[in-house]
């Protein structure tokens, strides 16, 4: 799927990056048939109070990222998962057994202030 | 490394990594539900991981069990009425306590061209070991006879509904003792027969291939459709 780029000065804005994970870089093409990998993603960026409505915050991140402004001993609100989606993985494990199962929030479809 | 790699395989459910000598051929339904998953993720289409609508069935994991059987060898074949007898054997102790069994079929792939066009009508019995008995040393007793059929020309894959048996199985690991199936002659032989026969049991015996494909349901992730009112 298209991500969108950020515009320059919006770059260290809390969004989601691309992240592809290669079984084969783990060792563990030797046992997984399929997918050889997956787009699993990661989200960073800073969450500045100023735009903490405009980065798909939740009511919390934007109370907390008020506080700080107010108190800097009171964390900032932090770039988070906030929408994931699973992956089916097909492997064999050490009885010759064929097994596919699915894992829940494998992948991140969306990053957010929380 | 190692550590980190132990603790994420045990979130997915795994003792450790597994490092399987060759790998398994792989059930064409199998590669379809995953490449349909993917090509649903891929263009974002929400997708009900708990319903396998390949199958049919509602579940969310998916084994192939391999067959951990043997052959019983018999070297005068002219004698009997076996083709051969093979007890089969699938390992459900990986079958997790709270797991939900809502499929459980036997294919038996008796291999493309094992069977001769003039070759002789076989028989097919599958049936439930009940009493134990010395492994490698002597034919078991056939329990409750499952299957009883005619070997098909082409044969193909025969897949039978095991259900109820790997429910059984499984609440009760100790009277997994495996299945016996046999393949029987049908035909009065004659000479002319007879070679073709040794020929079509030796073939069958090399290309041989079952497997238990066992679908479940973890109540934790999937719910179970509520049962309808009468």
């Amino acid at each position: 799927a298209a991500i969108p780029v950020p515009s320059p000065s919006c770059r260290s804005l809390c969004h989601r990056h691309q992240l592809f994970i290669h079984f084969r870089d783990l060792g563990w093409h030797k046992w997984i048939i399929a997918p050889k990998g997956f787009m699993a993603n990661y989200c960073h960026g800073d969450c500045p109070f100023s735009l903490t409505t405009s980065l798909n915050s939740s009511s919390y991140a934007f109370m907390q990222a008020l506080m700080h402004t107010v108190d800097p001993q009171v964390p900032q609100a932090v770039c988070i998962p906030t929408k994931l989606s699973p992956i089916s993985m097909l492997y064999q494990d050490n009885d010759d057994n064929v097994i596919l199962r699915h894992y829940e929030d494998m992948v991140v479809d969306e990053c957010g202030c929380g | 490394f190692q550590f980190q790699e132990d603790a994420f395989l045990r979130f997915l459910g795994l003792d450790k990594t597994p490092s399987p000598l060759k790998l398994q051929p792989v059930p064409y339904i199998l590669k379809k539900i995953v490449q349909d998953r993917e090509a649903a993720a891929a263009n974002e289409v929400t997708q009900d991981l708990c319903y396998l609508k390949e199958l049919g069935v509602r579940g969310n994991l998916i084994r192939l069990l391999a067959d951990h059987g043997f052959y019983f060898y018999s070297p005068k074949i002219s004698q009997d009425k076996f083709c051969l007898q093979k007890a089969l054997y699938f390992n459900l102790s990986a079958v997790h306590e709270k797991e939900q069994f809502t499929m459980a079929q036997l294919g038996l792939d008796l291999g493309p061209s094992s069977y001769f066009h003039l070759g002789p009508d076989l028989e097919l019995s599958l049936s439930v070991v009940q009493e134990p008995y010395r492994w490698g040393r002597s034919t078991p007793k056939p329990g409750r006879i499952l299957a009883l059929q005619s070997v098909p020309r082409p044969q193909g894959t025969l897949r039978f509904n095991l259900l109820d048996v790997a429910q059984h199985w499984k609440n009760n690991p100790q009277k997994n003792l495996g299945l016996l199936l046999e393949i029987l002659v049908k035909d009065d032989r004659d000479s002319g027969l007879h070679v073709a026969l040794e020929d079509t049991c030796a073939g069958l015996r090399r290309s041989l291939h079952a497997s238990l494909l066992v679908v479940t349901l973890d109540p934790q992730q999937c719910h179970l459709p509520p049962r309808q009112r009468r």
